[in-house]
Order: C-alpha cells, then sequence, then structure tokens
C-alpha cells in the first residue's frame, strides 16, 4: 500500500521497530504501520469543496491552496480554476513570490494570486509534496499565511 | 498535557530537540481511537498557534508528514538515525499529526469496524479535536489552523466546516496543498497541463479537442463530460500516459523511486495490488474515470485470462 514512484521505506522499517512502538506509546491492538492503509473500506461522498469552501469563506476564514507545479495528481492549473471560480472578492493581479536562497541570492519561488480571504499560491519546480521538494519556499509560505503576511 | 503521553526518548535521535513531544491516542466517535503525534513549538510554545496536519489517501498516515514533509524529525536510510529538519514547520506552530481513518497508520477501531466515508472522517477527526483540548487544556483559544495535503482536500474543509461552528475551537483558517478540490477540475485540467508539458503532441491535442468537444467551442473543454466513445478512448490513453508509462505523477520532473517496473497492465500482477487498495495515493483512480471503469472490468475476469 505505497504510492507509485516514492520511497521512504526507511520510514515503515522505522516506525515498526518495538522500541520506536514503546517509545511511542503505541497500543497493542495497532496494526502494523503502512504509509497507507490495506484495511481501510473508504466511500468517497464529494466530488466537489464548493460549498465547503463557500461555507468558510462566509465564516471569515482565511484559506490557502497551495501547489507545486509539477504534480499530475493534483496539478495546479485544476487548484487555480477552482479558486477562481469561488469569485472571491478584491482579486489582485497574479504576481511572483521570492525567497532566499542558501547561498543568500533572492529566488524566484513561484507565483500568487490573492484575494481578500483567499490566497493560491504555487510553489516552482516543486511536485505533490511541497515540504519535501521544496523545504525553504514550502516553510516561507507557511509562515507567511499563519502570520498573516503578504507573499 | 497529559505526562504518560509524554515522549522521553525517541530510539536513534541524533540531536536533542528543545520542544516538547507527544504521542497517543484521541477517542473519536465511539469505538475509534486515532493516534496523534504532537510536537510542540520550537520558538515559542505558549504564544505560537496550534496547526493540524492530515496527509491524503484516502488512507495515508499523517506521520509520513511528520518524517518526512513539514516535521521536525527525518529518518535515515539506516531506520536508525533520526535527524533534524532545518525546515520544519514547529519553527512557528505547534503541530499535530493525526493518523486518520480508524485503520490508517497506528489508530485502530477496538470492534475492528474499518469503514470509512468523507463525513465518518470529518466526525471522528472533530471528536478527537475535541479530546485533544480535553488533553491539553493550556491550548484551549489558541489560533488554530487545519492543514492539509492531496485527498486532505476534501478532509480540510469538511472538517473545518464542523470545526468553525465550535465556540470552543478558534478557528483561524485552513490550508491545502496540492489537494483534491473538485473531480471535474482536476481532471479537465490534467489534459490541458499534459500538452502544456510536452507529453502529448499538436496531433494528439488536436485530436482530443475534436473529439470531446462541441465545434467551435471557446473557453475550457469539458472533456470529462463527453459522452463520445473515441473521446473516452482518447481519455484513456492520457490518464495511462500519466499514471503507467513510467513517469513519476507526484513530480514530472523526478525520478521514478525503484525505476520504472513495467510499462504493461499485467493483470495478474496488478489484481492483487487493487483488490488489496481500494484507493490511490491521493485517488489512484477517480470514480467513473476511464481507468477506474477499466480496473472495474479486469476485476470481474479471470485471473489469467487477460494481459
Amino acid at each position: 500500500a505505497s504510492p507509485p514512484c516514492t520511497g521512504d521505506l526507511q520510514v515503515i522499517k522505522y516506525l515498526n521497530r518495538p522500541d520506536v512502538r514503546e517509545a511511542l506509546h503505541i497500543s497493542e491492538q495497532a496494526l502494523e504501520w503502512t504509509m497507507c492503509s490495506s484495511v481501510l473500506k473508504y466511500k468517497r461522498q464529494y466530488t466537489t469543496m464548493m460549498p465547503q469552501y463557500q461555507a468558510a469563506l462566509e465564516k471569515k476564514l482565511r484559506i490557502l491552496v497551495y501547489n507545486g507545479d509539477v504534480d499530475m495528481a493534483c496539478n495546479f492549473l485544476g487548484d487555480e480554476w477552482f479558486v477562481d471560480s469561488l469569485k472571491p472578492e478584491n482579486p489582485q493581479e497574479r504576481s511572483p513570490w521570492y525567497y532566499t536562497a542558501a547561498d543568500g541570492t533572492k529566488q524566484n519561488a513561484g507565483f500568487f494570486k490573492a484575494f481578500d480571504q483567499i490566497t493560491f499560491v504555487t510553489i516552482r519546480g516543486s511536485g505533490h509534496m511541497v515540504p519535501t521538494d521544496k523545504p525553504k519556499p514550502g516553510l516561507d509560505m507557511f509562515v507567511n499565511f499563519i502570520q498573516n503576511k503578504p507573499f | 498535557a497529559p505526562e504518560a503521553d509524554l515522549i522521553t526518548n525517541l530510539p536513534g535521535l541524533s540531536f536533542q530537540p528543545n520542544f516538547k513531544q507527544f504521542s497517543g491516542y484521541l477517542s473519536g466517535v465511539e469505538t475509534r481511537r486515532l493516534h496523534y503525534w504532537f510536537v510542540e513549538s520550537s520558538s515559542n510554545p505558549s504564544r505560537d498557534p496550534l496547526v493540524l496536519w492530515l496527509n491524503g489517501g484516502p488512507g495515508c498516515s499523517s506521520l509520513l508528514g511528520l518524517l518526512t514533509e513539514n516535521g521536525p524529525f527525518q529518518v535515515k536510510e539506516d531506520a536508525e538515525t533520526v535527524i533534524q529538519n532545518p525546515f520544519s514547520w514547529n519553527q512557528v506552530a505547534n503541530m499535530i499529526f493525526l493518523e486518520s481513518p480508524a485503520g490508517v497508520g497506528f489508530s485502530f477501531d477496538t470492534a475492528k469496524n474499518y469503514t470509512s466515508s468523507d463525513d465518518d472522517a470529518a466526525l471522528n477527526n472533530y471528536y478527537a479535536l475535541k479530546d485533544f483540548f480535553r488533553k491539553f487544556p493550556e491550548y484551549a483559544g489558541r489560533d488554530f489552523y487545519i492543514t492539509g495535503e492531496s485527498y486532505g482536500g476534501i478532509y480540510v474543509p469538511t472538517l473545518s466546516n464542523l470545526v468553525m461552528k465550535d465556540p470552543d475551537m478558534n478557528l483561524k483558517g485552513f490550508a491545502v496543498g496540492n489537494g483534491l478540490s473538485d473531480d471535474k477540475m482536476n481532471d479537465n485540467s490534467l489534459v490541458y497541463f499534459v500538452y502544456y508539458h510536452g507529453l502529448i503532441g499538436d496531433k494528439e491535442w488536436f485530436g482530443l479537442l475534436d473529439a470531446c468537444c462541441p465545434k467551435n467551442f471557446s473557453g475550457i473543454c469539458d472533456f470529462q463530460g463527453s459522452e463520445d466513445l473515441k473521446c473516452r478512448q482518447k481519455l484513456i490513453g492520457i490518464q495511462m500516459l500519466v499514471w503507467n508509462s513510467g513517469l513519476n505523477v507526484y513530480n514530472l520532473y523526478k525520478e521514478c523511486y525503484g525505476g520504472v517496473k513495467d510499462l504493461t497492465l499485467h493483470f495478474d500482477k496488478t489484481r492483487g495490488k487493487f483488490q488489496s487498495s481500494n484507493f490511490g495515493w491521493p485517488f489512484m483512480f477517480l470514480k467513473n474515470s476511464p481507468v477506474s471503469q477499466r480496473r472495474e472490468k479486469f476485476l470481474s475476469m479471470l485471473p489469467g485470462s487477460v494481459d
């Protein structure tokens, strides 16, 4: 039950070590740890999150939708269309955003489109797992979001 | 904080963390027990916001997020040494990694009921959060954010819609990374993505437009809405290209870990995989997609009868 083309076998081995399970207070009733469950029987109910986003916007929640832009499982274009389709208020122009690389140079981190309560952000060159593929821009983006800073 | 859940000695740690961490169980609905791993902020735990992180699937563990993405620890290849992630999100937030629904990771159900759904997952996560605030009353009223990735695109907004109605939780917002937000938009945009990235050529692209879109259409073509048989067959080709041609679907420009195993679908080899997993990651075969329909057809055939 592992996703295709991904590794991380060391995590499976580590989490199934008896001493690690003990340190984490894992119950004896728990199954062997796998990346993705092979016992779960899951029924999907929703094909769109439009009503949930609209309700959240009405409640004045702040929302960040971000996408590594070379992922094909959930590609950036579909999520950008989705955010646009919400017709959020006060759309700003799509603009680049930047981060400081390890060598001190300013680099393009991707592009963003801000609205009153919702921001759509791309992370340039990242795949599905942004914090893994682009850790520095990923952290900067997270900080901007929870500290309500502009991109 | 619950003393019994405090992690005092994590095996293999190569550094001394300057934050507290806890691991244990939170109660979901009735017999559900959801495992959490909570890492406090390494900056100012008493003031920094509280953030929940959920990986996708449905059915994949959020401990993957903790140990390979935005958590403070990374496990080295030897599966013994744990090193520090210099870009951990717990530098600015108190992070909860929750394994859900029951049956995922270390989470379980005492009645061994491992069925779930979008609403069920949201409700169990909500109950688990209520239990978290009971266990950690010092976090009551703290600015709270719900975040996640992939199928978290469903988990996060559905849970947020429950939490935002609860005055005991100070939900400020939510974030979704590479999330599934809308099936139709995700599938239609993929066709454009595939063309724009040079995975198909002009001939295939104009063939798709011709087969799938109304004559003289303008705007975005609704490929998935087409009932045309020729269009459906071409879309199967796109799905196969993306998922089964050796590309890394999660990162177009990254190698496929372990290499390309097989370029064709061998029924006898894949049947077990399909049966053991009724989901993909984040959703290998979308409901009613051409590949999903083909999978159903495979599963109804006798092993060995098709290659």
